[in-house]
């Protein structure tokens, strides 16, 4: 059986969110280390994986693992009923169809649950290499997000490239061209303007802006978003989901004919 | 813009 309590009850929502446009339906895969989630977007070009460790629960009690199979959409639907300050509990029985959500407002004066049916989804779990990265950028999420917008408004591919001045997003069009350049700041009054840029050797790659933009879905979830890129190798996209585990994209390169 | 690769060229099956 599963109980898993979350006072942050609004982190739940941001995450859905923030992946279900690119994922339509997926396993998010509980035992004793929290929930997990990896699946790739329908044209197996971007992987999600979230890890919400279950630390992160004020309560929590797996006593076997299990995937709960779940359209996202649904979560969505069920998840926008919760308040954003609520806290959400969830239940499962071990071979049962349905996961209980449980909502209470902080003040403990409105309770509600939405039983959600489960369904079988036949995913394939993807081997995530540990890779030593040449570039890595921790910029404010914000920023990420705006020149995602900026960009897409001009062209469809973005070339990436960090090298020692910084790290500059490169796209053209019809209306023409645009850089913008991201350097490393961190003196900043606040710690959530300040950007980090960690490079061993400068790396460039081709990505589609509209995934890249689709992964900034997730910027209220962390002030910052961190880029981690090295040589003919996905860029790995990474939000903090507070002290509580991670949701990270995954996007492919396009590389030259 | 160059061709789209797929992630599962990167990441093998688990």
């Amino acid at each position: 059986m599963l109980e898993a309590r979350l006072v942050q009850g609004g982190m739940l929502k941001k995450v859905v969110d923030a992946v279900k446009d690119l994922v339509t339906e997926a396993n998010i895969d509980v035992s004793s280390s929290g929930f997990q989630l990896q699946a790739m977007d329908t044209s197996h070009v971007s992987l999600i994986a979230m890890h919400l460790r279950s630390d992160a629960f004020e309560h929590f009690r797996c006593d076997r693992a299990m995937s709960m199979g779940m359209s996202l959409a649904n979560l969505a639907k069920v998840l926008k009923c919760a308040g954003n300050d609520d806290i959400v509990t969830l239940k499962a029985n071990d071979d049962g169809d349905t996961v209980t959500f449980m909502f209470e407002s902080p003040k403990e004066d409105r309770v509600s649950d939405f039983e959600l049916k489960l369904m079988d989804i036949d995913s394939e779990h993807l081997g995530i290499p540990d890779t030593d990265y040449c570039a890595t950028v921790t910029m404010p999420s914000g920023e990420y997000a705006r020149i995602c917008k900026d960009l897409s408004s001009i062209g469809d591919t973005v070339v990436i490239s960090a090298t020692k001045d910084g790290v500059k997003f490169t796209t053209s069009g019809d209306v023409g061209t645009a850089n913008v350049t991201v350097r490393q700041n961190t003196t900043a009054d606040k710690k959530e303007d300040q950007t980090i840029i960690d490079l061993k050797e400068p790396v460039a790659l081709t990505f589609a802006l509209r995934y890249l933009t689709s992964f900034a879905k997730a910027t209220p979830l962390a002030t910052h978003v961190t880029l981690s890129m090295t040589r003919e190798l996905p860029v790995m996209v990474e939000y903090a989901i507070q002290d509580m585990g991670f949701l990270r994209f995954y996007l492919a390169p396009k590389i030259e004919d | 813009g160059g061709v789209q690769t797929s992630i599962g060229q990167f990441f093998g099956k688990a």
